[in-house]
């Protein structure tokens, strides 16, 4: 169904209006929309994590940030954390000891915490924020991909 | 085609949107197509990068990303009138939301088929490439693949094909992953310590955890292969305890107000904490009731 505390069903009713489906080219034999449903999905990745897949685009010279919110649960910080430390690259030392990143219109200004590694990989943490960053910290999370794609300090 | 797909008219706007709107299908094979949202970037469309954003789930819409989340239109009054969300990514770039795999939201699949993690990457790269087909202009941007939760294997298994395949994709640069589960064995090792650092497990209980399955090295104990091989049925017993009676109010946002339909607040979220962690349900549920 949807995510429970969501505490909003204005967008399954905005999108199932009639005229708001005709305007979004939606098919009209397109079923009812909802945030989200069974799909009969076999999640064959299960027990395989996605590290081959990093070393790959990280071989190719990919840039990659892996960011994420320090209050859920759902999806925790220390597993993505983690995942990124098991990679095997190694952190920049940053010369300013700088361990935060900033967004100066929030009191105190720190918006979390990041690690810069070798090969164009960066991990930041988004202080305060659940699963959905840019729902819950939305300007820093702006701020956050507009320099990531680019290529400026976050 | 694109031309066909430009929103012109969106119920609910009272203002001028400052930027094009583009909406409809994108091919994916005989049965299958995707339902996609485009947003041109709010300034110098024409060269800003292109960024594709993913939901997770799997299962659910990115649409509902775009309308929560990080789109350029959110919704008010039931339903009623959009306001223009002044953190939008498409500040950053030309953003691209798909719904995807099949049967997500308007995505369809006349045939429907099994859906795999492989088949879903296939079907994203597949709708990518008619989307350069609609939008030719944009494959000399610069190109970048971003998602979110189940996005977490999403992404990275589209962008492996995506960088094997310079000709459809000449520009492509990375990958963002926010709250990504790239790991289900490092999930499950990493939730009950993160739970526990919070104050939401009984300190008793995690002493006995510590000391009966982990030879007390909480930070390095292998949560998932105890609960599912290797561990004793206390310890199986214990972890469960631990899952099922943590109070996380709203699991995706531990100090988020959560506010249900009636029905018992305390029960509900036990019940999805546990469905949410593959568990099944504790018969000590109600035990701190």
């Amino acid at each position: 169904d949807r995510p429970i505390c969501a505490q909003s069903n204005n967008d399954r009713q905005y999108l199932n209006r009639p005229d708001v489906r005709r305007a979004l080219h939606v098919h009209p034999d397109a079923p009812t929309w909802k945030e989200c449903g069974d799909v009969n999905y076999h999640m064959t990745r299960h027990e395989v994590p996605m590290f081959p897949e990093f070393h790959r685009l990280i071989e190719k010279g990919k840039r990659i940030l892996v960011y994420n919110g320090d209050v859920d649960t759902v999806c925790n910080v220390l597993l993505t954390s983690k995942f990124v430390e098991q990679l095997g690259l190694a952190a920049i030392p940053d010369p300013k000891n700088r361990t935060f990143w900033f967004h100066d219109e929030e009191i105190p200004n720190k918006a979390g915490f990041i690690t810069r590694y070798e090969k164009n990989v960066d991990f930041l943490t988004v202080r305060g924020s659940g699963h959905m960053v840019p729902k819950d910290k939305p300007k820093e999370a702006l701020q956050m991909i507009y320099n990531f794609v680019y290529g400026r300090d976050y | 085609a694109r031309d066909n797909d430009l929103v012109t008219d969106l119920p609910g706007l009272d203002f001028k949107v400052p930027f094009r709107h583009y909406a409809g299908y994108l091919n994916v094979s005989d049965t299958k197509a995707f339902y996609y949202n485009f947003f041109e970037a709010h300034e110098n469309p024409e060269f800003a990068p292109l960024i594709l954003w993913l939901n997770g789930g799997p299962g659910c819409s990115s649409m509902f990303g775009s309308l929560n989340e990080n789109g350029p239109f959110h919704i008010k009054e039931e339903g009623k009138t959009l306001y223009l969300n002044p953190y939008a990514w498409n500040r950053a770039g030309n953003v691209l939301y798909i719904e995807s795999p099949a049967g997500v939201g308007f995505s369809y699949d006349t045939a429907n088929g099994n859906l795999t993690d492989e088949s879903t990457a296939d079907d994203n790269h597949a709708a990518l490439e008619d989307f350069f087909r609609k939008f030719p202009e944009y494959r000399d941007h610069d190109f970048y693949i971003t998602g979110e939760s189940y996005g977490g294997v999403y992404v990275p298994m589209l962008a492996d094909r995506v960088a094997n395949d310079t000709k459809t994709f000449p520009n492509f640069k990375g990958i963002a992953v926010g709250n990504g589960v790239m790991s289900f064995e490092l999930l499950y090792n990493t939730l009950l310590p993160f739970l526990y650092h919070h104050g939401l497990i009984q300190e008793r209980l995690w002493i006995n955890i510590a000391d009966k399955c982990c030879n007390n090295n909480t930070y390095t104990c292998p949560f998932y292969h105890l609960q599912n091989r290797d561990g004793t049925q206390e310890c199986k017993d214990m972890i469960n305890e631990g899952y099922h009676n943590a109070e996380t109010g709203d699991d995706y946002n531990l100090y988020s107000a959560c506010y249900t339909d009636g029905e018992p607040q305390s029960r509900i979220l036990r019940s999805h904490f546990a469905k949410a962690a593959g568990l099944p349900q504790s018969k000590k549920q109600d035990k701190n009731g």
